[in-house]
């Protein structure tokens, strides 16, 4: 078990966004697609405890160590996926939802995404006319192993490149496809399994959407790089 | 009440809007509906209206033989027919210096919602939640009434004679699922998916919250050294200064033969 408390004083009635220092793991379990290992996870919890109340609020979620990295090779111009340095060949399935009456379930999703892994898929396709899925779905691609690719909700048939064309600048309302966009980021993003998200479907999002969306997804310059080099292994060990 | 989270998945039951004679506040304090009460049927949460109807049989289930021909869609009856009244209850007493939040995880397409009275608008889009602070207006017998009135999609559109994929593509205006106004593989949905399409719960606190953390994890030295970073932002609900203490534990599973004495 790695522990680690902070303190900190809150003013009152306001919200304050605070990155605690980060945790050392040597040779963390890491966590592996369905087919190329184990789907190690581990039990994350964070707890606030205010002082003359106690405990105030806590969050717990499974996590998984991996390093999921992909790009477009030049040869082929297919997308080729590494996850934690090693590459893998991608065995995916569409998937658009569980029941088009949404009566959605954990049962329901364990069952639909076992079954997928059990015919010994490794990514899950979330298709752009669907859903942004559900951390239930997303939990059970944890579990068992299966990459996610999450579209958002473009699609060429209502976006732009149907017959007739319609919609060729998208949904009405940019800024609500982009405020669902960040909401749906930050629901869905601490899930080992979720690997790409994806502008639509056989359609680039109007301009706009697409470059704020790139701009959102990149990651912070102070996740890249290594901690100070007096953190060598030789010290830690 | 005991800090986390409440699901609401149970006792709710729904009506047709233009059935309902009481508006929002007069169904949440001086005419609550009863289960038993026509137009008021028991209602799938989370579910659409259409998955309502279909358990309530009202309906034919959508998915066998062509049954779906013979629901009437939203561009014959208009949106108002498939705007719904959902309706609840539920039991909350806070201790001093605790706060709830009221939480939607996905509404499709934008709502009202009424609690004892109170009224709150729910803005529109498929794909976001909806946090409401109700400390303040919770009643203190601890019994409180919700009511929330759903409406379809802006653009439900029109299926056109030839089908298609995305039907009259006018779906594709709003931020909503584009199946379904039907696609090659799917026959179009009546009532667009219309609903409290996902988990409703309660999320009770004391004075400073947890929202959304970010867990991002580094690896250098072929992965022999990883870091986990974790950022959260943290509210402070109380009119006072909050000192904490932030707590993270990181554990696995015990696995194998492995056990904890």
């Amino acid at each position: 078990v790695h522990l680690q408390t902070q303190q900190l004083s809150i003013p009152a009635g306001s919200s304050v966004q605070y990155t605690l220092p980060e945790l050392f793991f040597y040779k963390p379990n890491l966590w592996w697609p369905n087919g190329m290992g184990k789907q190690s996870l581990y039990d994350v919890e964070i707890t606030v405890n205010v002082e003359n109340h106690g405990e105030s609020d806590s969050w717990s979620q499974h996590f998984g160590f991996r390093k999921i990295e992909s790009y477009i090779d030049s040869n082929t111009g297919g997308r080729l996926f590494k996850v934690n340095g090693k590459p893998i060949f991608i065995r995916g399935g569409n998937w658009i939802l569980s029941d088009g009456l949404l009566r959605l379930s954990k049962k329901r999703y364990e069952t639909d995404i076992k079954f997928h892994a059990d015919m010994n898929f490794n990514m899950m396709r979330c298709w752009g006319g669907g859903l942004a899925e559900r951390p239930d779905f997303y939990h059970y691609c944890d579990i068992y192993g299966l990459l996610v690719w999450q579209e958002f909700w473009i699609t060429g048939d209502c976006d732009g490149r149907g017959d007739p064309v319609s919609n060729p600048n998208g949904p009405l309302d940019h800024d609500l496809f982009l405020l669902c966009a960040r909401d749906t980021v930050k629901l869905l993003r601490n899930h080992p399994s979720l690997a790409l998200w994806v502008g639509g479907n056989e359609q680039v999002p109007p301009e706009d959407i697409n470059t704020a969306l790139k701009k959102d997804l990149q990651l912070h310059p102070y996740f890249e790089t290594s901690m100070d080099c007096e953190h060598s292994l030789k010290d830690i060990c | 009440a005991a800090v986390g989270k409440k699901v609401l998945d149970a006792g709710w039951f729904a009506a047709r809007s233009t059935e309902v004679d009481f508006t929002g506040v007069e169904l949440t304090t001086t005419h609550p509906p009863h289960s038993d009460q026509a137009p008021w049927l028991k209602a799938v949460v989370p579910g659409t209206v259409l998955a309502t109807l279909v358990k309530n049989k009202l309906v034919p289930d959508p998915f066998y033989g062509l049954e779906n021909e013979s629901i009437l869609d939203i561009a014959d009856s208009g949106r108002e027919y498939y705007t719904f009244w959902f309706f609840t209850t539920f039991e909350c007493k806070l201790s001093t210096n605790q706060h709830v939040d009221l939480n939607f995880r996905a509404i499709n397409y934008s709502a009202e919602v009424y609690l004892n009275g109170h009224k709150e608008v729910l803005p529109k889009g498929m794909f976001r939640r909806h946090s409401i602070d109700i400390t303040h207006i919770l009643n203190p017998d601890g019994e409180n009434l919700l009511a929330v009135l759903v409406y379809p999609p802006d653009h439900p559109g029109r299926i056109p004679p030839e089908g298609g994929q995305g039907g009259d593509h006018e779906i594709g205006k709003d931020v909503a699922a584009q199946y379904v106004e039907g696609w090659d593989w799917m026959a179009p949905i009546r009532d667009r998916n219309t609903g409290i399409w996902d988990e409703v719960s309660l999320s009770i606190t004391g004075p400073v919250k947890i929202v959304d953390p970010h867990l991002v994890s580094s690896f250098f030295d072929n992965y022999k050294r990883a870091y986990l970073n974790t950022t959260v932002e943290l509210v402070n609900k109380s009119d006072s200064v909050a000192e904490c203490s932030l707590t993270i534990q990181v554990g696995t599973e015990l696995e194998g033969d492995v056990y904890l004495v």
